[in-house]
């Protein structure tokens, strides 16, 4: 059969949420929670 | 472990809004994750129509989401790039209904062990744990399979994990992405005392002897029994495969009792539908002749039908023999109705039936396609190159495959192709907003507990491939040739999916290979509804909106900037600002920043009321004044002073 003729939207990494808020260089807490002052834990 | 506080819990039925800049994909899987929380709890979603609070969903940078309804209104929710699976999307709505991490619980310790020398310098607070004062477990022990937990290698500092669990079986178990855990669902459905759901309606493997309350029918000439075994097979259930000693039992309709065209009836309890869709799967057994078959009836209750109304769905014919074998049929049911399995005795000769086992019926919509892969075990590890499924036709009449890689030490991999097909003259290339969606079933005898793994891609027309080309034109232009098992020769075009679908531990883990059958369910819907800015609903305060003017263009607001949260509009051709407001509260001015609430509204009242009241007062005391100094005048002390005998009369 010909090769895999494919494109890899992920690339070859299986990434986490907190793996591509981290390669945005978001600083939530937790990784992705949202929080206000009211809210702080 | 959610957020204690009744005011963070959302209506069963949550307000959304799909914003115009979430990719197209995304939207497509954001519906789908809303389908599993029908199935699977009693929480629905609706689109926004001016409730107070609702949840925006748009494209942010990144994946996230607040904790619980914070009653602001317009609540958002990011789902950006790469953020579109379907996992990653119930994780951010489960904390938007107000779920915590599971590793945050007060007693994780008993059951992870955090190493906090691998952990990222600074990101040590993401690994705290909070007490149980500030968040509930709602009575459901840790879970190791939440989709709320954290992975192994979470904020790692190098290639060592952060997680350990205590139990080490756990340790690639931790952080998966594949749906609703059932402690997931305990919690939730606990927290939000849930009794029901939407769309699921019945599931039945019949290891309990009342059948999940189905009846044998009447007029026909033989019965279905209860069995475990049959000599001609199956050997054992579905269910269990066998696996449990004095359980694992099935309904068998004997074909080589009867004579040709005799049918047997099984029927459903009584159902009663609510979104007037269905989707009825099981998994079917044949030991008997290759022409025995299988009807599907519906018998449809109405006011003028007492005994309801048959009507034949489905005929399952040339049913392969020797091996369970899973079935989909799809209805259209709006009224109260049963099921009714029709086993009918084929012309050839026969030695045992049909079995059936594991039925369920839901009111979700079933896949277009389903890709079975037997042998599966053999394939694992020892396949290079790809897998490709048969060749498929999507309803708008896109031919394609779809390929499995499972040569990686690690992950399988899954792509979608588009194939050269009957139909390409009559289509229209660049292959506009068709979503494939690809699940990996879980095969669970309950559609509840399943956690099958999903991805979908999209065909965005106007997606380039590195040369330059329309990645999804037409695949006789821009394919690969490639040769159908029988020799026939067509294009296949490129794939695009991805190379880490699912793991090869959790691919053995579950129920995805049973009986060494893997099942991929394939679906390709046209989503190109999604993409219109259709007009956005009017809020309940009657100010039509369209989305023109909600949605903000970029020209008069790109240097317009509201306050508060503030959005800003283009209304009559001018930029203006739109105001967040509670319920109690409000901001307003032209970029709102003024803040409002009704204790404002309050005091200015009592104010004003003192205000009219005390001037009030001073007028009145004023006008008795001068009343009282006018009566003294008139009366005055000239006529009473004056003494008599001076008096002349003329």
């Amino acid at each position: 059969t010909p090769e895999h003729f494919v494109k890899d939207v992920d690339g070859g990494i299986d990434q986490d949420i907190f793996d591509i808020n981290e390669a945005l260089g978001l600083d939530l807490f937790e990784g992705d929670i949202r929080l206000d002052g009211v809210q702080d834990r | 472990n959610s957020i204690i506080g009744e005011n963070y819990r959302w209506p069963h039925t949550i307000p959304y809004v799909l914003e115009d800049s979430l990719e197209m994909n995304a939207k497509g899987v954001i519906l789908n994750a809303f389908e599993r929380y029908r199935l699977k709890t009693c929480i629905d979603f609706k689109p926004w129509t001016g409730e107070a609070n609702f949840i925006s969903v748009f494209k942010g940078s990144g994946c996230w989401s607040s904790i619980g309804n914070k009653r602001v209104g317009n609540q958002s929710l990011s789902i950006g790039e790469n953020c579109d699976r379907i996992a990653t999307i119930q994780h951010e709505f489960l904390h938007a209904l107000g779920f915590w991490h599971e590793q945050s619980r007060s007693d994780r310790d008993d059951y992870v062990n955090i190493i906090w020398d691998r952990i990222q310098s600074g990101k040590e607070n993401n690994f705290n744990i909070y007490d149980d004062q500030v968040s509930d477990t709602l009575n459901v022990p840790y879970d190791y399979t939440s989709v709320m937990h954290y992975s192994k290698t979470a904020f790692r500092n190098g290639t060592e994990p952060t997680i350990v669990t205590r139990i080490p079986d756990f340790m690639d178990v931790i952080g998966q992405r594949m749906d609703f855990s059932d402690s997931d669902l305990l919690k939730l459905n606990r927290l939000y005392n849930c009794s029901s759901s939407l769309s699921f309606m019945d599931s039945c493997n019949f290891e309990l002897e009342n059948v999940c309350g189905m009846i044998q029918g009447s007029g026909d000439s033989a019965d279905w029994q209860r069995l475990s075994q049959v000599p001609s097979g199956p050997e054992s259930d579905h269910s269990n495969m066998g696996q449990c000693a004095g359980a694992g039992f099935f309904m068998h309709f004997n074909s080589s009792a009867v004579s040709t065209g005799a049918m047997a009836v099984l029927e459903s309890r009584t159902l009663y539908p609510k979104r007037g869709f269905q989707c009825l799967q099981f998994y079917l057994y044949n030991s008997g002749s290759g022409s025995d078959q299988l009807n599907i009836y519906i018998r449809e209750y109405s006011a003028g039908s007492e005994n309801g109304t048959v009507t034949l769905v489905e005929e399952i014919k040339d049913i392969p023999t020797g091996s369970w074998q899973l079935y989909h049929v799809p209805l259209k049911v709006a009224n109260k109705f049963r099921v009714l399995f029709g086993g009918v005795r084929g012309a050839g000769a026969s030695l045992g039936g049909l079995s059936i086992d594991d039925i369920n019926l839901s009111e979700t919509r079933c896949p277009h396609h389903i890709w079975r892969i037997r042998n599966f075990t053999q394939l694992m590890g020892s396949l290079d190159g790809a897998l490709y499924s048969p060749p498929f036709y999507s309803p708008k009449g896109y031919a394609f495959q779809i390929s499995l890689t499972l040569s990686n030490p690690t992950n399988a991999g899954i792509y979608f192709h588009l194939i050269s097909g009957a139909n390409d003259d009559q289509l229209e290339w660049p292959c506009p907003w068709q979503q494939a969606t690809m699940t990996l079933l879980d095969q669970n005898p309950d559609i509840r507990q399943r956690m099958s793994n999903q991805r979908s891609v999209t065909t965005d027309p106007l997606l380039t491939d590195d040369d330059g080309s329309y990645f999804w034109d037409r695949p006789s232009k821009v394919g690969q040739e490639a040769l159908f098992p029988n020799g026939t020769q067509f294009r296949r075009g490129k794939g695009r999916g991805t190379s880490a679908f699912i793991t090869h531990e959790r691919l053995k883990s579950r129920d995805f290979i049973k009986g060494d059958d893997v099942y991929i369910l394939l679906t390709v819907e046209d989503i190109s509804h999604l993409n219109t800015t259709a007009p956005q609903p009017v809020p309940t305060n009657g100010t039509p909106t369209t989305s023109t003017s909600t949605a903000p263009t970029p020209g008069l607001c790109v240097n317009f900037a509201c306050e508060n949260d503030g959005v800003c509009t283009v209304w009559n051709g001018k930029a203006e600002c739109r105001c967040p407001s509670g319920d109690d509260w409000w901001y307003m001015g032209a970029r709102c920043e003024k803040r409002g609430s009704t204790r404002d509204t309050i005091v200015i009242t009592a104010s004003s009321t003192a205000a009219v009241f005390a001037v009030m007062l001073v007028v009145t005391l004023l006008s008795v004044y001068c009343t009282r100094r006018r009566y003294r005048q008139k009366t005055g002390p000239s006529t009473a002073e004056v003494p008599v005998e001076n008096e002349h009369v003329f």
